[in-house]
């Protein structure tokens, strides 16, 4: 037969124990220690993330209570497997505009190093933000794609991997977002293989169009539209609690 | 403490001295014939009072629900119990020295999320399933 627990009556708590029942808290909570990144406190992140990230808190927030129509089934599902989601801000970008030769592209890379071990990916958006492009007729189709970059070489192209093939109007405005869970696998499986994604847009005819000429915002776009990768993951085993 | 106490907060003897308590709040006891049936209690831990917020998007605080109070079957039949509960108070009625009374338990659990920021500025959305007690029984 089971005992019940004593209950203790409530008694004035040291310092110290404060502090250790503070910190177990964040433990419980899988919050990594109590000081404020230095980042956080004195340059404000792109801001584009934190809002994204804010609405599928609240989706999950609500998850008992809202059916969830709002939300596309694909990330409805995502979300719902998903123990940690993490958003990755764009950190360098490079382009290859209309000053090089074609084709143009732009490049994004991302600091991984704080992905969580043990676990795995569910799925992975990356999301940019298309204006209107101004040299287009908004009803031209643009073919936009997305590659991951497997392998740097110095002297000849890199090695590249097709993660995401979408078509948009070139009137298009809004956030696009692209499956890169592929990606997202071999940054988690190996480090090393964490280079960078490559966008490329094209036309029916196969031409070669700039990115940014196309509409599509890099981070040195407005704060609210800045492209980031937001990556779902699953923890393979419930956390193991050390006892205080 | 975030939340005011309620009025009858200041009963308890046995409470935190306001000044050495974990920033939160206890909900009331409502005692039934002196005893406390068992029921949800909250302790609720605000972030902001911790200072955490600057760091921590969202939520403000985190309502710490836990189960509290007596099982006292089958003579009170309106509280929520399993076969086993009542059981284990009928046998507990014949032998109280070695047979503890049924459980207060949460009956119900949920998932509760929170978002933060890391080192390095990117944003975590940590979900935590069965956290938070949605309801307690015997």
């Amino acid at each position: 037969v089971a005992s019940c627990p004593q209950q203790h009556s409530p008694r004035r708590l040291s310092g110290r124990e404060k502090r250790e029942m503070q910190r177990e808290i964040l433990a419980l909570l899988g919050l990594p220690g109590r000081s404020a990144p230095a980042g956080a406190r004195h340059s404000p992140p792109p801001s584009a993330a934190p809002l994204f990230m804010l609405d599928l808190y609240r989706a999950m927030a609500s998850q008992d209570e809202d059916d969830g129509t709002s939300w596309a089934p694909q990330r409805r599902r995502a979300l719902d497997g998903a123990d940690t989601v993490m958003s990755f801000v764009n950190v360098v970008e490079l382009d290859r505009d209309i000053f090089y030769q074609k084709p143009y592209w732009k490049e994004f890379r991302f600091d991984l190093t704080q992905i969580p071990t043990g676990e795995s990916v569910t799925a992975a958006e990356f999301r940019i933000y298309k204006m209107q492009s101004v040299t287009r007729h908004i009803n031209q189709t643009l073919h936009v794609s997305i590659y991951e970059i497997v392998q740097d070489h110095p002297n000849r192209e890199s090695e590249l991997l097709l993660l995401d093939l979408q078509d948009f109007l070139a009137g298009t405005e809004g956030w696009l977002a692209f499956d890169v869970a592929a990606a997202s696998n071999h940054w988690l499986l190996n480090r090393k293989y964490n280079l960078a994604l490559r966008l490329y847009v094209e036309t029916d005819a196969g031409q070669s169009i700039d990115p940014g000429l196309a509409g599509l915002l890099g981070r040195h776009g407005p704060r609210s539209k800045q492209p980031f990768v937001v990556t779902f993951f699953r923890a393979s085993q419930s956390p193991a609690r050390l006892p205080r | 403490a975030v939340r005011q106490p309620r009025k009858k907060q200041h009963k308890r003897t046995n409470s935190f001295p306001h000044a050495n308590r974990l920033p939160g709040s206890f909900d009331d006891v409502h005692p039934s014939e002196g005893k406390h049936v068992c029921r949800r209690q909250e302790l609720y831990v605000s972030f902001q009072d911790l200072g955490w917020l600057n760091w921590v998007i969202a939520p403000q605080g985190y309502s710490a629900f836990y189960c509290q109070g007596d099982c006292a079957f089958p003579l009170d039949s309106c509280m929520n119990a399993t076969n086993h509960a009542i059981l284990q108070s009928l046998v507990h009625l014949m032998k109280p020295d070695t047979v503890p009374k049924a459980c207060c338990a949460p009956t119900k659990l949920s998932a509760t999320s929170v978002l933060y920021y890391d080192s390095n500025n990117n944003v975590i959305l940590k979900k935590h399933r069965n956290m938070v007690v949605k309801t307690c029984g015997c």
